[in-house]
């Protein structure tokens, strides 16, 4: 923070006083600008997300922590040089009769009261499948070592032809020193047509897709998802302290000490099980 | 002491066309990097460096550096580059001859074609362990989102979403077309 600027007499609480609407939500933000943010060195924001609606991706110039205040569904974020770890099985395959397996990096179920820390560049999205609207609040740390640009949040949308939410701010810190050409528009969109066909070697209508120059893409960063995604998760599972039974709970418990004897006797059985039940387990 | 860690600490790591590229395809070109761990003494002044080689017509794809803000000082040669910011506007689309630096801030998605036959660059960046996101190709920002998240996203068709992930088999550096390639021959 500059020089005086926590120097405070007064305290505010403070409500968000921006709000960008979408197809599938909305999201407000506190102006970054105000005092009392440009000495705490942070920005917040509040996403509300309706049932099926995909927050599209998008990456920060500084590192952020969302809580979810209500609500649950899924998200993801894209780790550059990650391999994609989560893959569709076979069965999928000759089922609908596909030659195509997708596979992705690794997603996520958050739920209410989880605290999400997302790095800094890295594409983050998040989803609502569930009936309750799922709100998230999200704090960026500018004043992070690892924000190398100056004190202004900055959204780098994938995709989209929509204003980002901290636009605003922006706007009127520039306003009087030089204007800016055009507005809402996501990372792909400034690129040379051409240039990106040669680069993703696709044609000319995806492209348009990738610039959002499609004619109705006016849905804002929160879009909603006809029929639901379906994405590559492990079926979910209850919270231990919930799920656990009184038998599980004796499992849990210090295991009795064994003798050496019962120890082998415990393991001739257990290969015995092994390769009654599954011919892969074979000694090497 | 002092005199134990940095008097004898090692200060100098080649990064130039004659060493091992960490990027190699005979058809687009090679790139180098130097970060903290090949130079551990860029930790304490937070700097790292890359070199990059790239034939003409090549491509380096979309990308931007996560955690740095970047110098890209042109060679040799001469490259188209465009760079984008946060909403979406080309800040840069021009070229970048010898001599010439373009200054890229962190975030901003960049990219290159060579327009020379060899178009030589080094990039000085503002992190030792700086580290960039690939928006195209194999292994890029895009292969890593689930199909349905993809095509939600854009707005596509699955199969226009399964192009947009397999279509670019190449991660960093594009080869220029076969047309292209038979020009310059």
């Amino acid at each position: 923070p500059q020089q005086n600027e926590c120097q405070f007499e007064r305290l505010n609480a403070l409500e968000p006083d921006n709000r960008v609407e979408s197809e599938g939500g909305l999201i407000e933000t506190w102006n970054p600008t105000n005092r009392q943010f440009r000495c705490a060195g942070f920005a917040l924001s509040r996403a509300t997300l309706q049932r099926n609606s995909l927050r599209r991706p998008f990456y920060s110039n500084a590192p952020q922590e969302i809580f979810i205040q209500q609500g649950n569904g899924y998200f993801g974020m894209v780790f550059p040089g990650c391999p994609e770890t989560f893959e569709e099985p076979r069965e999928s395959e000759q089922g609908e009769g596909r030659r195509f397996r997708d596979s992705h990096q690794k997603v996520n179920r958050f739920r209410e009261g989880d605290i999400i820390a997302v790095p800094t560049g890295v594409a983050f999205w998040m989803y609502n499948d569930q009936e309750t609207p799922v709100i998230a609040i999200s704090l960026t740390d500018m004043s992070s070592h690892q924000n190398q640009l100056d004190q202004m949040p900055r959204r780098f949308y994938l995709a989209g032809n929509h204003e980002q939410e901290f636009l605003l701010y922006q706007k009127q810190q520039v306003r009087g020193k030089e204007e800016q050409e055009s507005e809402g528009s996501n990372i792909f969109s400034g690129f040379k047509r051409d240039f990106l066909e040669d680069a993703l070697n696709v044609n000319r209508h995806i492209v348009d897709r990738l610039q959002g120059r499609n004619e109705d893409e006016e849905k804002g960063a929160i879009v909603k998802v006809k029929g639901g995604l379906s994405i590559i998760s492990p079926p979910e599972r209850q919270p231990r302290h919930q799920s656990r039974s009184r038998q599980d709970e004796e499992r849990w418990q210090p295991r009795p000490h064994k003798s050496r004897r019962e120890e082998e006797d415990d393991e001739k059985h257990s290969r015995h099980h092994d390769q009654g039940g599954s011919r892969w387990k074979q000694d090497n | 002491g002092l005199e134990e860690t940095v008097c004898s600490a090692k200060y100098r790591e080649n990064i130039g066309s004659s060493s091992s590229p960490d990027i190699y395809n005979p058809q687009a070109g090679r790139i180098k990097t130097v970060t903290s761990l090949d130079l551990p003494i860029l930790r304490w002044i937070k700097l790292s460096a890359e070199h990059g080689s790239l034939h003409k017509n090549a491509i380096f794809v979309p990308h931007y550096n996560l955690n740095a803000n970047s110098a890209i000082y042109a060679l040799r040669g001469r490259a188209w580059l465009q760079v984008v910011n946060c909403n979406g506007n080309t800040v840069f689309d021009g070229e970048l001859e010898a001599g010439r630096v373009l200054i890229v801030p962190q975030n901003f998605a960049v990219a290159a074609k060579a327009l020379s036959d060899k178009f030589q660059y080094v990039s000085f960046k503002t992190n030792d362990r700086a580290a960039i996101a690939r928006l195209a190709g194999s292994s890029s920002t895009l292969n890593g989102m689930p199909l349905d998240v993809l095509a939600a996203t854009f707005n596509l068709e699955r199969n226009d979403a399964r192009q947009l992930k397999n279509n670019n088999p190449f991660k960093f550096l594009v080869p220029p077309r076969e047309s292209e390639r038979r020009a310059v021959a």
